[in-house]
């Protein structure tokens, strides 16, 4: 502060290295929050546990993000009570990020531990006040699973898109095709719900630039 | 760029190595472990202006058509970054969702006088 030459850049640093150093890290906590457009650090309460952590971070792709402004994302399901029939399970994302972005890939991660006699018939179907009352659903996605280990389902993103609240919310539905039996049972038996092996989203978003797609009139 | 030596005045590129344990940054951030902020300061004289790099070259054509009408310009040469590089961050956020990302710019790789 204070040079007399009008490039403050032009002046040798007069600073103490320790000075200095204080400087530095207090640029990067700035340079470091500016670039992620956060105002301050994210308190983290829940963190996701290491191994489930470990195993998701396999899925995002090696390398740079998509090009121009794109972000990845992995969301665990917290899922409030395993205790529930398999059948009518509800798995609850929180992404208040991805809100303000374009998503344009989106697919649910799912770890079946085992698979009962014949085809298991799941369907995925999203949850909540889209259609502006409550207890609405839409269907997202199906699969016929006949071997247990992790699963992947894609997502139609527009199906995702437009959610009001930061809280998305996606129904597991599932049925025995052998005889069309429901099947009964706490949904732990079906999906690891709190180890390193829970459900995940993992979304490809790109960061809505204002004005995206629209010609600037000079 | 040269980096910058105690004894050089001259415009260089300062180096400095962040490790996110300093800031006590490492539960949120994920991958990498810290990053290059480096920035550029030292003195730029008349005969360095516009020498090197991209910035400097939109200056070096204003500099150079003042020079012609004015063997001596007012204004100054400065130390300016001239090249940089995004910084790929994987980072929790506030949800505990794992975010992976690209920050454009945020090291700089090169000095050069304006």
């Amino acid at each position: 502060q204070g040079t007399r030459s009008a490039c403050t850049s032009c002046e040798s640093p007069t600073l103490a290295p320790q000075a200095e150093r204080a400087l530095v890290l207090e640029l990067a906590k700035q340079q470091i929050l500016e670039g992620l457009h956060l105002t301050s650090r994210p308190r983290i309460i829940h963190p996701p546990p290491q191994a489930a952590l470990t195993r998701a971070l396999r899925r995002l792709q090696p390398g740079i993000v998509a090009p121009g402004n794109g972000e990845e994302v992995i969301s665990f399901a917290t899922i409030t009570d395993s205790s529930t029939s398999i059948c009518s399970s509800m798995l609850t994302f929180h992404l208040s990020t991805v809100q303000s972005h374009h998503l344009y890939h989106a697919r649910l991660w799912l770890h079946v531990l085992r698979t009962f006699p014949g085809t298991l018939h799941l369907r995925i179907f999203r949850w909540g006040p889209r259609r502006k009352h409550r207890g609405s659903r839409t269907l997202l996605a199906e699969r016929q699973i006949t071997t247990p280990g992790w699963h992947a389902l894609t997502l139609p993103s527009s199906g995702l898109r437009g959610e009001e609240s930061a809280v998305l919310k996606l129904q597991v539905n599932c049925r025995s095709l052998e005889g069309n039996k429901t099947i009964t049972g706490p949904l732990r038996w079906l999906l690891d719900t709190t180890g390193h092996q829970q459900p995940f989203l993992e979304l490809k978003i790109r960061v809505n630039e204002p004005e995206a797609g629209r010609a600037k009139r000079r | 760029t040269p980096t910058c030596e105690p004894e050089t005045p001259l415009c260089c590129r300062r180096d400095h190595y962040v490790d996110f344990q300093e800031l006590g940054w490492r539960d949120w951030i994920l991958q990498p472990e810290g990053y290059q902020l480096n920035y550029c300061s030292g003195q730029c004289p008349p005969h360095l202006a516009g020498s090197p790099g991209i910035a400097a070259s939109f200056h070096s054509a204003v500099f150079s058509l003042l020079k012609a009408n004015n063997p001596w310009p007012e204004g100054t040469s400065c130390c300016v970054p001239t090249a940089r590089r995004p910084l790929s961050l994987l980072y929790l956020d506030h949800n505990g969702n794992v975010v992976k990302t690209d920050v454009p710019d945020m090291v700089v790789e090169a000095c050069g006088c304006s």
